[in-house]
């Protein structure tokens, strides 16, 4: 149906064989880009006849380059001082509630420090890596290990017969 | 290290090409008004001498003006103007008889049939600096590549045209004949749709 058209030349001269197609941003209504289907009416064939389908080309018509490229329509509101920059806002907003996080903790723990007594935990500490035979510098090389006395070996299996 | 590319200097210039008169049919005279469409002059003023390697305008796929410039190299032409061969004249049967011809090898009661092409009027073709579409610049469309674009030449199938620019559609002018006579159709009409697409044909759905 004609009326579904959003663009008509209206007639040209056919001799021509050629007209130029300026796009205008109206062309997208709203849309970012739009398959277009472009398709010629002769004079001899009347608008209720006409089959849109009959001879025709699609192409698509897009606002802009896909690339992330400043357009000279974001050129000319940079000139004019305007700029959105929301998620600059919202960039800047994260680190800065970190800061502030680490900060009140920090004096949040010095005021209290008076108040804090880890000692226990400390001497549970010391006390694990103590668990060594002997003295701790003599035994370098187990000093990862949590070694005990050889009285302390477990004995919990019972000997078989055989065994005995 | 290498040495400063230096930027060559290019003139731009907003002057208007200014009318010219030229004698059409039979010495009536005419005022010819250059446009300026696109960058591309039309109606411009034949220049005074020629050598046949004029430059001329093209059209590549998206139906952007290109201008091309002839250059002998060797014994062949490299990009040459367009040669639209017979697809611009007209075709008419001319019959002749053994009388007219006195052929030897001809008998008395045979005809002999010739075709002969006329030249259109190029009164107002010629002022059209851009390549004409010809059926043997159509290209193939559709899903499977196997429909003729006919009668266009220019934009091309699924092609992405940019919103703020001028692109040409181009025709081929004698597709669309009368039925009844052999003459072409004298206005053509350009209608624009919006497609639907589906998901699917953005490639956009999940398999």
């Amino acid at each position: 149906d004609l009326k579904a058209a959003f663009f008509s030349s209206g007639w040209l001269k056919n001799v021509d064989g050629i007209y130029p197609l300026e796009l205008t941003a109206d062309f997208l209504d709203g849309a970012y880009d739009r398959k277009v289907l472009l398709a010629i009416q002769p004079d001899n064939i009347r608008d209720d006849e006409f089959n849109p389908w009959e001879h025709y080309v699609l192409f698509r018509m897009i606002m802009g380059p896909r690339v992330a490229k400043t357009t000279k329509q974001q050129k000319a509101l940079q000139d004019a001082g305007i700029s959105d920059d929301t998620w600059y806002y919202v960039a800047l907003s994260i680190p800065t509630v970190v800061v502030i996080a680490c900060v009140a903790m920090y004096f949040f723990l010095y005021l209290n420090r008076s108040h804090r007594d880890i000692h226990n935990v400390k001497d549970f500490a010391i006390n694990q890596r103590r668990r060594v035979l002997g003295k701790f510098k003599d035994f370098k090389k187990y000093k990862k290990i949590n070694n005990r006395p050889y009285s302390e070996l477990p004995t919990h299996t019972k000997k078989t017969g055989k065994q005995n | 290290r290498r040495n400063v590319i230096k930027p060559k200097e290019t003139t731009t210039t907003s002057e208007i090409p200014k009318p010219w008169l030229r004698t059409i049919y039979s010495g009536q005279k005419e005022v010819v008004t250059p446009t300026v469409i696109a960058g591309v002059t039309f109606s411009a003023k034949p220049l005074a001498t020629t050598n046949g390697l004029e430059p001329w305008i093209s059209l590549d796929q998206f139906g952007s003006p290109k201008t091309k410039r002839p250059q002998i190299k060797g014994a062949k032409t490299k990009d040459a103007r367009p040669d639209y061969s017979t697809y611009f004249k007209t075709v008419a049967t001319r019959t002749l008889s053994y009388d007219e011809l006195k052929a030897h090898n001809m008998e008395e009661d045979e005809v002999y049939e010739e075709e002969v092409f006329t030249d259109e009027d190029d009164t107002y073709v010629s002022l059209n600096p851009i390549i004409r579409c010809t059926p043997d610049r159509y290209f193939k469309k559709g899903p499977a590549g196997d429909i003729s674009s006919e009668p266009f030449c220019t934009p091309k199938e699924n092609k992405e045209l940019k919103v703020d620019n001028t692109y040409f559609v181009s025709w081929y002018t004698k597709f669309f004949q009368k039925p009844d006579t052999d003459e072409t159709i004298e206005n053509v009409q350009l209608h624009l749709f919006y497609v639907k697409e589906s998901i699917k044909d953005k490639g956009l759905k999940k398999r």
